[in-house]
């Protein structure tokens, strides 16, 4: 579902450019549940940002179900981003005016789900990570976990064929850690691809194959057989 | 050095309150290097922020180095901020606006210290956060852990006597955390007081003890005995 074939990403700032992706080649399939993982400044961020069309390469190839992402037209691009992946932000990007309920429901205005069925929606999705006693608080009240997990939720509410999640589980102790992996595994027993970084060992053995990043190349792939 | 008795911190929202902090007590001696642990949304940051003079309790008594922080006027509070605390934000709060460099320097300003001394304090703690090749990116050109790693940098300038880091490796790979820790570490043996919110035991037992908080309560608290 995801080819990628040379992909480069570079930034120009005023004394220097940043060679971030250096050639990035890699194909995910339908259903599959990948961790990424790389130490900081590898580049894993701003991959899953090309791969969540929110950015674009410098060059390269990015097809995403069989369509070339960098042909599309933005009211294209907008229309996957919205239906068919969900984005767990490292840095949770919530919107500050706005409650945790109304952070949530948000990707649902723009599939156009009416107000009733939209906040049953998100209030499921705030139950599923535990927080719904905290649906009327805005971000600013809400601990760097909570934030974490509306985050999470948000990602979820349209049912997107394929997850990105950013270090979901950074700001999570271990009990809580375990079990937004739960829900994790449970979309992808629903047929759900997974995309998640992480630069914890036992969150990346959840996942079905470990893809490691180094100075913007891909530097393994492995399948993890579990029992 | 932090004297802390009968804490309580409440938040009042529209439709209910929220107690946060149900009465905590606690002593952290001069030197001590202590790490919080306990599930999110348990009250760490809320407390964290209480000792670091960024936020008032409810009631309760805070002595700070013999002082009764809740009797001092806000010019002493802030000069206690700036000199004598560095603090790490679960969330960095970095300012946008600023290059990396500039939002390292910006504690020294407060101090009074002069331009070029500045300049020389932050760049000595970029690279000692292994960050010197970033000075001139400003937050939205970081990586999250770059991010997080200006933030201790940032910390770290006045080399303020208390350290206050909440969940500084959060966004770190295991290599660049174990950096992280070494520098504490040595903070630590040279004299510096340091409390470190953590979600990772193998973190916290770095820490010479562990107070781990669970429902706004210090559930317990104990000493790591290392060889
Ligand atoms: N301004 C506020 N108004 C209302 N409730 C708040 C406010 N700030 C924090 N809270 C609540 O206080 C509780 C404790 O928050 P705090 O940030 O201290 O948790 P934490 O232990 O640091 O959690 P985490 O590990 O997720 O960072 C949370 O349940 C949160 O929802
Ligand atoms: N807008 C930008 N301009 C210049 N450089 C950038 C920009 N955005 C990111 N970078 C650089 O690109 C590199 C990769 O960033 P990225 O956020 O992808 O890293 P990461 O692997 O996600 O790291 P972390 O684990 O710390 O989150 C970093 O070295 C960063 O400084
Ligand atoms: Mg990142
Ligand atoms: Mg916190």
């Amino acid at each position: 579902v995801i080819k990628i074939n040379g992909l480069i990403k570079d930034y120009y700032l005023d004394k220097h450019s940043v060679h971030v992706l250096k050639g990035i080649g890699l194909t995910i399939h339908s259903g599959e549940y990948v961790a990424l993982m790389g130490p900081s400044g590898s580049g894993k961020s701003t991959l899953m940002n090309i791969i969540g069309c929110l950015d674009s390469a410098t060059s390269g190839e990015y097809i995403l179900n069989q369509q070339n992402i960098s042909t599309l037209p933005e009211s294209v691009l907008a229309s996957i981003r919205s239906k068919e992946i969900g984005f767990v932000f490292q840095q949770f990007n919530l919107l500050p005016r706005l409650t945790a309920l109304d952070n949530v429901a948000l990707p649902l205005i723009y599939a156009g789900v009416d107000k009733k069925e939209r906040t049953r929606i998100a209030k499921e999705k705030l139950a599923l990570v535990e927080l719904a006693d905290r649906a009327d608080h805005k971000p600013n009240e809400l601990s760097g976990g909570q934030s974490q997990r509306v985050a999470i939720a948000r990602a979820l509410v349209n049912n997107p064929s394929i997850i990105l999640a950013d270090e979901p589980t950074g700001n999570l102790d271990t009990k809580t850690s375990y079990e937004i992996m739960n829900i994790f595994e449970s979309l992808n027993k629903s047929g759900n691809t997974i995309i998640l970084v992480t630069h914890e060992e036992d969150v990346a053995a959840k996942a079905k194959r470990i893809i490691r990043l180094r100075d913007g190349v891909i530097e393994s792939s492995e399948d993890i057989h579990k029992r």
